[in-house]
């Protein structure tokens, strides 16, 4: 179908991408 | 939440594996546009039959996908491994591709979370749907092992009620600030979910979005699944990574722009779930048969069950005396037939009674082992030699029980002593040591022996006895005659007296007598 790649640009994330999870 | 639970056990709820409808026909896939607040969504809604044979978790472009962070549009992962119905999985690192929380693929762990608390879908190898929390422990079960798995985030509908609350409670780390895990929750945009019915049957939603301006939140999708008599889901990835894919070509309306803003291009993910036509399990039919149509048509006449992983060799179970192998009974030693019922003919023993027996004098075989148990009299390996005296019976294992050490019949060890005394002039008592009955007819000839013998001694002893009488008349009588004659001869008997050497004046040599030959 050629649709070529996608921008993911319609993130949608349950967690800040800003910084890891800090591990306990 | 960031705690990792390595060991013990988590909350999840364990569906058993309902039973095999027989003509169980593909999956059904329902398309909807319904009403959300003001808002009408469209979407897919996915119900398939023993999901043991039908689902399965993908990895990006295949095996080995999660390894090399590889990402793929869930078309070309679906039409590789011919899915019917395939729809986005886990989540992954946009950035770097890599495969999020576990992941087991048609039985290979792919991916281990460590025991990250995230909400999991998985189905064990009897089939079981487990729905909920795992710690790494239950993950890496080997006694019932997971053949499918793969992690989401919120666990959305719980033994048939909504367990948002709970999820966020036990997925999102507290300190954090949790801004991001509810607006996650709260907000409108595409969204999928994987879970089951109370029938057992696997169920995927797909639901159509763009996030904060179409679709639905989390708490609208479990009302709907709830709706749909849904007992345990989860959340999968949404935004721009909802992708539904129909016979490997898609059919839902991604959220991303392509490169060409004035399109949408479904976006490269990673693990992808996949209904497909009925696997057999194993997929191989464990190595004794082929999977046609999802059934394993086992090989040979003896592998049996679902799976070709049972030997059945018929309700005798080869009688108790074989194992049952793929070519059939293999029989015990000892024993023969196709049920190995029979036991050797005389003669043969061993395996498939291959051995010739070497028994002889009618000792009997041992159909196992081919060793001999000799009649009585008999002994030896073969029973070829007969018992040596003083013992007896079976083997000749008895010691004879007669008086005066005497042998007993070997056979029968029947004693024959008899103290048969001969006669009592010449010889003494003698012992002898027949069988009775011979001892009788032993006996009488014995006596008649001994008379006879007796009669042909005395009459030797009289007959010598005659003949030394005559012999000595006979010299006697002679000797007078000689007397009578030698008398009259013209010599006499001088005594020789040599005494001391020197002969007496008158004895000596007087003339004439030297001529006659007969002096002394």
């Amino acid at each position: 179908l050629g649709s070529g790649a996608s921008r993911d640009d319609d993130l949608l994330l349950p967690y800040p991408r800003a910084r890891s999870r800090p591990v306990r | 939440d960031c705690t990792r639970v390595r060991a013990g056990s988590r909350e999840h709820e364990s569906w058993p594996p309902a039973r095999a409808t027989p003509g169980a026909r593909g999956p059904t896939v329902r398309t909807f546009v319904s009403h959300f607040g003001d808002r009408a969504v469209a979407g897919h809604l996915t119900r398939a039959a023993e999901p043991l044979r039908t689902f399965s978790v993908l990895e990006p472009g295949g095996p080995g996908g999660c390894a090399s962070r590889r990402r793929a549009t869930v078309e070309d992962t679906a039409r590789a491994a011919g899915c019917g119905v395939a729809q986005n999985g886990g989540f992954f690192r946009v950035d770097t591709g890599e495969c999020l929380g576990n992941v087991v693929s048609d039985g290979r762990l792919v991916s281990n979370a460590g025991g990250l608390q995230n909400a999991q879908f998985g189905i064990r190898r009897d089939g079981t749907l487990v729905t909920g929390y795992l710690s790494e422990e239950e993950l890496l079960d080997t006694e019932n092992p997971f053949v499918q798995l793969l992690s989401g985030v919120v666990w959305l509908i719980r033994n048939g009620s909504v367990y948002i609350n709970e999820s966020q409670a036990a997925e999102c780390d507290e300190t954090q600030e949790t801004g991001s895990f509810s607006k996650f929750v709260t907000v409108m945009s595409a969204r999928t979910a994987v879970g089951h019915d109370r029938k057992g049957q696997l169920v995927l939603l797909q639901v159509d979005g763009q996030t904060e301006q179409r679709g639905i939140n989390l708490w609208e999708m479990a009302e709907f699944l709830l709706k749909q008599d849904v007992v345990n889901a989860i959340n999968l990835d949404g935004g721009g990574s909802a992708t539904f894919v129909l016979n490997g070509t898609l059919a839902s309306y991604p959220s991303d722009h392509c490169q060409d803003s004035m399109w949408r291009c479904p976006r490269h993910v990673s693990t992808v779930v996949c209904v497909h036509e009925p696997r057999c399990q194993p997929p191989d039919c464990s190595g004794h048969g082929t999977c046609v149509e999802g059934h394993c048509q086992c090989t040979g006449r003896f592998w049996q069950g679902a799976a070709c992983d049972e030997l059945d060799c018929g309700p005798s179970n080869c009688s108790w005396h074989g194992l049952c192998t793929e070519t059939g009974c293999r029989c015990e030693a000892g024993w023969t037939g196709s049920n190995c019922s029979e036991a050797c003919p005389n003669g043969s023993f061993g395996e498939d009674c291959a051995e010739k027996c070497q028994c002889q004098n009618g000792a009997t075989c041992d159909p196992v082992q081919g060793t001999c148990t000799c009649p009585p009299g008999f002994t030896g390996d073969a029973c070829v030699q007969e018992c040596s005296l003083g013992w007896h019976g079976p083997g000749c294992q008895r010691p004879c029980e007669c008086e005066h050490q005497c042998p007993c019949d070997p056979q029968t060890g029947n004693c024959s002593l008899t103290r048969a005394t001969a006669l009592n002039s010449i010889l003494s008592q003698v012992k002898l040591c027949l069988q009775p009955s011979e001892a009788t007819t032993r006996t009488g000839e014995l006596s008649l022996l001994t008379g006879t013998t007796w009669l042909a001694l005395t009459l030797a002893l009289v007959f010598l006895l005659l003949i030394s009488m005559v012999a000595n008349v006979s010299l006697l009588l002679g000797s007078r005659a000689r007397r009578s004659r030698h008398l009259d001869g013209a010599y006499v008997y001088h005594s020789l007296q040599e005494m001391n050497g020197e002969l007496l004046a008158s004895e000596k040599e007087q003339p004439g007598d030297a001529q006659n030959p007969f002096k002394d």
